[in-house]
């Protein structure tokens, strides 16, 4: 999901 | 997994390594900030909480363990080890960590992608990272002299922030339904606070004198 997509950052 | 994304975490990575340098090497934590650093050790925690709970990638874990024990361990350098706390200049590093973090922590609860704890902790690591350097800046102008480690820190840790700017700007032109305003405005207000230190640190660098913040 696009969701997920901003906690894969550090 | 970008190229300006990795150089981001390496040079977040530089700017612990070289804190931690000053800290062993030195035992020194002069001009450093201990309510900055707390505030960094309270950002992580709460960001990483989806560490037991969401596997991204074995990068992605390693390096929140490595944040997260170096968060702590600085703080527990500067407060508890004999010979580093008494550099810590305390008399200087005066700002309330409460005036920081209670408007982040009203900002998150009324603006965040999703109403639930983790998500809600997850915004408020990001506002309050946008601001957790300002102790370290106020302490930085009161200094007299800023020693090289701790000039060199700062600078790595602005240049992390700027990094990951154009980490955003590439996923955004590459990647479908790449959009978040949140890591994406409070990141480009953590650059901008950056922006008056990088100006004097440039300068000091090009006419190659030491490093001083105009009081």
């Amino acid at each position: 999901t696009s969701h997920g997509s901003s906690h894969d950052e550090l | 997994m970008n190229i300006f994304r990795l150089t981001a975490d390496m040079t977040h990575l530089m700017s612990v390594i070289v804190l931690l340098l000053k800290i062993h090497t030195i035992k020194s934590c002069a001009g450093i900030s201990l309510k900055t650093q707390e505030l960094y050790a309270i950002v992580f925690t709460c960001r990483y909480l989806d560490i037991f709970t969401d596997f991204i990638s074995f990068y992605n874990t390693i390096m929140k363990v490595i944040f997260l024990w170096t968060s702590f361990s600085i703080v527990w350098y500067m407060r508890y080890h004999k010979i580093v706390r008494r550099s810590y200049d305390k008399d200087q590093d005066t700002f309330r960590h409460v005036f920081l973090m209670l408007p982040c922590l009203v900002l998150a609860l009324l603006i965040n992608e999703r109403f639930t704890f983790k998500e809600v902790m997850w915004t408020f690591s990001f506002y309050l990272e946008a601001v957790a350097i300002l102790p370290q800046l106020v302490l930085l102008q009161r200094t007299r002299n800023i020693d090289n480690l701790t000039g060199q820190y700062i600078f790595l840790l602005g240049a992390y922030r700027a990094l990951y700017i154009l980490n955003w700007i590439y996923r955004y032109v590459t990647e479908p339904n790449y959009v978040h305003w949140i890591p994406w405005m409070s990141g480009l207000v953590q650059t901008l606070l950056y922006g008056d230190f990088f100006y004097y640190y440039f300068l000091s660098w090009k006419n190659n004198v030491k490093l001083q913040l105009p009081a």
